[in-house]
């Protein structure tokens, strides 16, 4: 199916740490 | 232990590779030696670390835009994927650059990258900021103007999305009326 996220979801990710 | 564990995780998939395009716009140069590939990404975390990389909008000097394109699609009218299609326009104010532009970017850039169009998500191809001392717009590129069902619903969930009062209004302009007029003067094909 078809990769969905809802912008919650991708708020989520904004700040960990992975992502700096 | 806890950094190698995170390392390990695995990412999480978007459904399309985007691509992040620049432009400056530099008098002396084609318009085309302006527009560079910053980068592509395809998963959620990929894209938050260059979201937090790049400079936001609101900061860049007028006469830039980015553009964000499903990888593949050139950020502009000629491509073969856009040149049949048509946008959804935003715009803003003078004074929306300090309190709603990085927002409202934002916010389009979930749309895209989270598929939020549902089945009609396959019509869009990116989306584009341009930074203009006389307003700042946004718009939302779909590929295909004729396809009145996608534009329309791609079109009420982009502005439930921003937020917009239920009061206004956006338009969707074919590129093909955009290209033969000025902006200001395109009629738009579709409003929601």
């Amino acid at each position: 199916g078809k990769r969905q996220y809802d912008r919650d979801f991708l708020l989520g990710f904004q700040f960990m740490p992975a992502c700096v | 232990d806890v950094v190698i564990a995170t390392e390990n995780v695995e990412k999480h998939p978007l459904q399309s590779r985007w691509a992040l395009w620049f432009f400056k716009n530099v008098r002396s140069q084609p318009w085309q030696c302006n527009l560079r590939l910053v980068t592509t990404f395809n998963t959620v975390e990929d894209f938050w670390a260059l979201y937090t990389h790049v400079q936001l909008a609101s900061k860049l000097s007028s006469g830039c835009d980015y553009s964000i394109f499903k990888d593949g699609i050139e950020p502009m009218w000629e491509d073969s994927r856009n040149k049949r299609g048509g946008r959804w326009l935003i715009t803003l104010s003078k004074q929306q650059r300090h309190s709603d532009l990085d927002t409202l970017w934002l916010e389009t850039l979930l749309c895209l990258i989270g598929e939020a169009f549902d089945e009609h998500s396959e019509e869009v191809c990116g989306a584009v900021i341009n930074i203009r001392a006389k307003g700042d717009k946004i718009a939302l590129w779909t590929r295909e103007t004729e396809n009145r069902e996608a534009v329309t619903h791609i079109g009420r969930v982009y502005k439930e999305r921003l937020g917009l009062s239920s009061k206004a209004v956006i338009g969707y302009q074919a590129h093909a009326d955009t290209a033969t007029k000025s902006s200001s003067l395109t009629k738009n094909k579709f409003v929601v």
